[in-house]
């Protein structure tokens, strides 16, 4: 999955989020027509009634456009499968309410919450904090996949700032 | 003339400096964006490579629309990327209009007429990928970047190929992450020993590694056709037939039929308030309703914005946890509404919801997974 934010100079803004589902889709390639198949049907998997033609199954992409009254613009959106949920929420909440710049937001480690409940932390996250947290009962996992992605632009005093995530190596562009 | 006291020497050398100085700020913020030294002052793209924001970009400044500088950096992707996207794939997207209105584009992969009986027997029992024809799902990328274009886009639909079809003909070395991703041994493994390796590995049949070139040069062809003649030639035309033929060669059910039937669904996003904030999502059957749940959950806690203490950390990332497992519970409510309950996930945007939740979040224990409904969870998937 990949997310792209777009702002451009007349105030149209583009959230998008593209997958092929897992990590090359499918693994079926066309040679015909050099065209990597997605697996999106896999993301029914665990439904227990039966799959309707033309049905589109659950995801956890959530391109998102947030504004604010003083007419600040955040197009924001993000990849990682299950992680993006997360990944998303934490940025979101490290920029709107804790005051971080969209760079540190995005950039902090997260805590992510896998499906059976256990609590994962990114490499580098507040050991402090981590113990609080265990102390309090949550049960610890080893997630080992922190594959989370989050790329943003949104309007910053006055200017555009354009975060690609660099845990994906991004590097966002504009002028 | 007198001459200069070492002190007045220092001063001048000093002014000297601070004005050099002052003068490399003003043209560094002149060629990044006047007066944004930290950002841009015009239009900007945030992709997950340098090379398709920079493509994404130079869309924008020819005169391009966010929706063609969306799509070019997208097709980029396809590329440089192609373990995460491509026009086999599917999208979302939100678009706000100049107005403000917001408008989801979902063209995400839909199930086709046909499909393999028991197929979610097939499901994986333990954590791993689910590779074969079976689970492929009609793409509609292309129809989606075709109705978005139609709406907003402002360059010619050809001018936004023109780049990934360089990229995909004359080859590429090999993206740093791709290259990171690829030395995983599940990963090569997973690569060389399916159809990929046509693509993705050397003439010794291995996949590629840092120093190669990466290029696919079938995929150039396909997209200057489409490029050409627009998403017909892939959902009525000969790009379309040639991928059913090789689908059925994998043993896969699409059909010509399933690609000329694909609908792109429009719709209004859901607008969340957040406080002074108005957030904008996509519906179900996307994440959009989980990640406005939980963050409805958070608005109504105590921030402490700037550098929080150790113990209001916890206490935030305590409540932020105990959201997320309140979230896990409720995946089941994601569900394509047009195929089932239109308003199944309706509650999770609803405030008495959200309120009624928020008080039963103890503030420093934690409960069994049945006190949060999660009941038989989904594996977890990293994309």
């Amino acid at each position: 999955t990949t997310h792209v934010s777009v702002m451009d100079q007349n105030g149209l803004v583009v959230s998008a989020t593209s997958t092929i589902n897992q990590l090359f889709g499918g693994a079926v390639y066309s040679p015909r027509t050099g065209i990597i198949l997605n697996n999106e049907l896999a993301d029914f998997c665990k439904r227990t009634t039966t799959l309707q033609a033309g049905e589109r199954p659950p995801s956890s992409m959530a391109p998102t456009i947030l504004e604010s009254k003083s007419g600040g613009v955040l197009a924001i959106g993000g990849s990682g499968g299950s992680m993006i949920t997360t990944a998303m929420a934490l940025s979101i909440i490290n920029h709107l309410w804790l005051g971080m710049s969209l760079k540190d937001a995005i950039a902090a480690p997260i805590v992510f919450v896998d499906s059976e409940n256990q609590v994962n932390f990114e490499k580098g996250f507040n050991e402090n904090v981590r113990d609080g947290l265990k102390a309090f009962g949550h049960k610890v996992g080893n997630w080992n996949f922190f594959l989370n992605v989050v790329n943003a632009v949104g309007t910053e005093n006055g200017c555009i700032s354009a975060i690609s995530d660099n845990r994906k190596l991004g590097k966002s562009a504009g002028y | 003339m007198a001459k200069c006291k070492p002190w007045q020497k220092c001063c001048c050398i000093f002014l000297a400096l601070i004005c050099a100085a002052a003068l490399v700020c003003l043209c560094i913020a002149t060629i990044v964006g006047e007066g944004c030294i930290s950002g841009f002052k015009h239009a900007a793209v945030a992709a997950d490579s340098k090379l398709c924001s920079d493509i994404g970009k130079e869309m924008l400044l020819q005169g391009g629309s966010a929706v063609d500088g969306a799509i070019a950096a997208l097709l980029c992707t396809s590329v440089v990327n192609p373990q995460s996207m491509g026009i086999g794939g599917g999208s979302i997207l939100a678009i706000r209009n100049k107005t403000g209105n917001v408008t989801v584009y979902n063209f995400r992969e839909t199930v086709p007429k046909s499909f393999k009986t028991n197929l979610l027997s097939d499901c994986p029992k333990e954590f791993r990928f689910s590779t074969g024809s079976q689970w492929i799902g009609v793409p509609g990328e292309l129809r989606g970047y075709e109705a978005v274009h139609k709406l907003y886009g402002k360059l010619p639909w050809a001018k936004l190929f023109e780049p990934t079809i360089k990229l995909a003909r004359k080859g590429i070395p090999m993206p740093p992450y791709l290259s990171q991703i690829m030395s995983h041994s599940f990963v090569k493994m997973h690569v060389e020993n399916s159809s990929l390796c046509e693509v993705l590995c050397n003439k010794n049949n291995v996949s590629l590694g840092k120093e190669e070139i990466l290029k696919f040069p079938k995929l150039a062809e396909t997209m200057e056709t489409i490029a050409k003649q627009g998403a017909d030639a892939f959902y009525n035309g000969k790009i379309g037939q040639d991928l059913i033929q090789d689908i059925k060669n994998a043993g896969g059910t699409l059909s010509m039929e399933d690609l000329r039937s694909f609908k792109v669904q429009v719709e209004n996003a859901w607008t969340v308030p957040l406080g002074n904030i108005r957030m904008h999502i996509p519906p179900p059957p996307s994440g959009g309703p989980l990640l406005a749940f939980i963050l409805g959950i958070m608005k109504d806690y105590p921030f402490t914005a700037g550098s929080p203490n150790v113990n209001e950390k916890i206490q935030m990332y305590h409540h932020y946890i105990e959201a997320v497992k309140f979230a896990n519970g409720q995946k089941k409510s994601i569900r394509d509404p047009i195929f089932s309950d239109r308003k199944s996930a309706n509650h999770l945007v609803d405030p008495s919801f959200i309120n009624r939740i928020r008080k039963m979040i103890s503030p420093n224990s934690t409960h069994e997974n049945t006190y949060y409904n999660n009941v038989e969870p989904p594996f977890d998937n990293f994309g």
